[in-house]
């Protein structure tokens, strides 16, 4: 099992068009590194990126200094991961 | 493995033997209305499988829904289980349900890409794609959902096979999206064609390709509304609606395009709960209360393909 330890999701709420392709070129910035969960769509629909824990500087970083608002959605995604694994098990038993 | 459906959770996540092995349970115990439908092998030779709801008749208009052909969205599979238990439980009891029964078939396909469903439970909970490889092709697997033969490799895909929406050398060059086609245009009599994905709560019509409308684009739109005003009124859950160019993004080769433009006039997709907290990590005690809401909205849209015959 791959794990996402320290991986979080941050959700991105673009202004414009210019800033849903600044986010747009992250992904080729960073390739096969930030996994869009809700893709840059259109200005009204937030874009939602899991960031491995090793990107995670860099791309707040990046996202800061072209004025991208974000919050974390998912803290750590493993925790979620755990949890819903522990829950499956449990539902098994 | 469970020896009956009835130990089975409808509220748990489950793997995809434990849902294999649920499959054969429960076209055992309700012979007379289900049947189980092997359209083929996936990249990985595993069967992909289709229930049939049907109560007589033969080539009957049918309405066809899959789930999971995006691996990481597990909702959409469970959503996709306790539905067909929904089918067979209200049937005879429902009357809406019951008069579209008496009229046409379901056909419902609960794990349309397999060996990534597979590989999210052994390896990666986040893998989306399938697990096809190619000689010379350094990367894993196909995004579904830009592989069909319509708009393919049009804005929306991406030729670059490490690429989460890797559009696949040529359409329909995956088993997963072969078995479908072949099985739809053999069939010849779709009506409605229901496509399931997670998440950002939304329910969209063609096209996705363009941002043309499409012919019956205010009976679509109209629809739309009620299938989700409807479902709002069962758990206030709001879902936005339209084209999927104009609602979301621009998306080639996709499952709906197809779908309608090989005459299926009733061609929606959703994106399931959530709305933003968990994302693809919606936890199982979401899983009824989301499938009770879908079911709401796919009863209208399968009420209305009943009521407007083509």
């Amino acid at each position: 099992q791959m794990n996402f330890t320290g991986d979080q999701v941050l959700r991105v709420l673009a202004k414009d068009e210019k800033q849903l392709s600044l986010l747009r070129d992250l992904e080729a910035l960073k390739p096969q590194k930030v996994d869009f969960w809700r893709g840059p769509a259109r200005p009204s629909l937030p874009v939602d990126m899991r960031v491995p824990f090793s990107e995670l500087n860099d791309v707040k970083a990046y996202l800061k200094s072209h004025g991208l608002a974000y919050s974390v959605m998912i803290k750590d995604v493993q925790v979620l991961l755990d949890e819903e694994r522990e829950t499956m098990a449990k539902s098994r038993r | 493995l469970e020896r009956s459906t009835a130990s089975f959770s409808y509220s748990s996540y489950h793997t995809l033997e434990e849902i294999y092995s649920w499959i054969d349970n429960f076209v055992t115990e309700h012979s007379d209305i289900v049947s189980k439908i092997d359209i083929g092998k996936s990249f990985e030779n595993r069967s992909i499988l289709v229930l049939k709801f049907s109560t007589g008749g033969s080539q009957r208009p049918a309405i066809w829904i899959d789930t999971g052909i995006h691996s990481r969205e597990w909702i959409t599979h469970a959503t996709g289980i306790w539905t067909a238990m929904k089918i067979v439980s209200a049937y005879g009891k429902d009357h809406v349900l019951t008069d579209i029964l008496k009229a046409m078939d379901i056909f419902i396909e609960l794990v349309t890409n397999p060996d990534g469903f597979a590989f999210t439970h052994s390896m990666n909970r986040l893998w989306r794609k399938n697990k096809s490889s190619r000689p010379g092709i350094f990367c894993i697997g196909v995004d579904l959902n830009r592989n069909w033969k319509i708009g393919f490799g049009g804005n929306g895909s991406n030729k670059n096979p490490c690429s989460e929406t890797y559009r696949g050398p040529s359409p329909q060059s995956e088993p997963e999206v072969a078995a479908i086609v072949d099985f739809i245009t053999g069939h010849g009599n779709i009506k409605a064609l229901i496509s399931i994905h997670s998440y950002s709560q939304m329910l969209m019509y063609p096209y996705g390709h363009s941002l043309a409308p499409v012919s019956n684009q205010e009976e679509l739109y109209n629809l739309a509304k009620d299938a989700v005003d409807a479902l709002y009124k069962v758990h206030g859950m709001e879902y936005i609606f339209g084209s999927i160019s104009n609602t979301l993004y621009v998306a080639s080769g996709i499952t709906v395009d197809w779908a309608y433009d090989n005459g299926i006039k009733y061609a929606f997709s959703f994106e399931l709960r959530d709305t933003g907290r968990y994302g693809f990590l919606l936890p199982a005690s979401q899983i009824i209360p989301t499938a009770q809401e879908m079911w709401i909205a796919i009863q209208v849209i399968m009420t209305h393909t009943l009521n407007h015959p083509y």
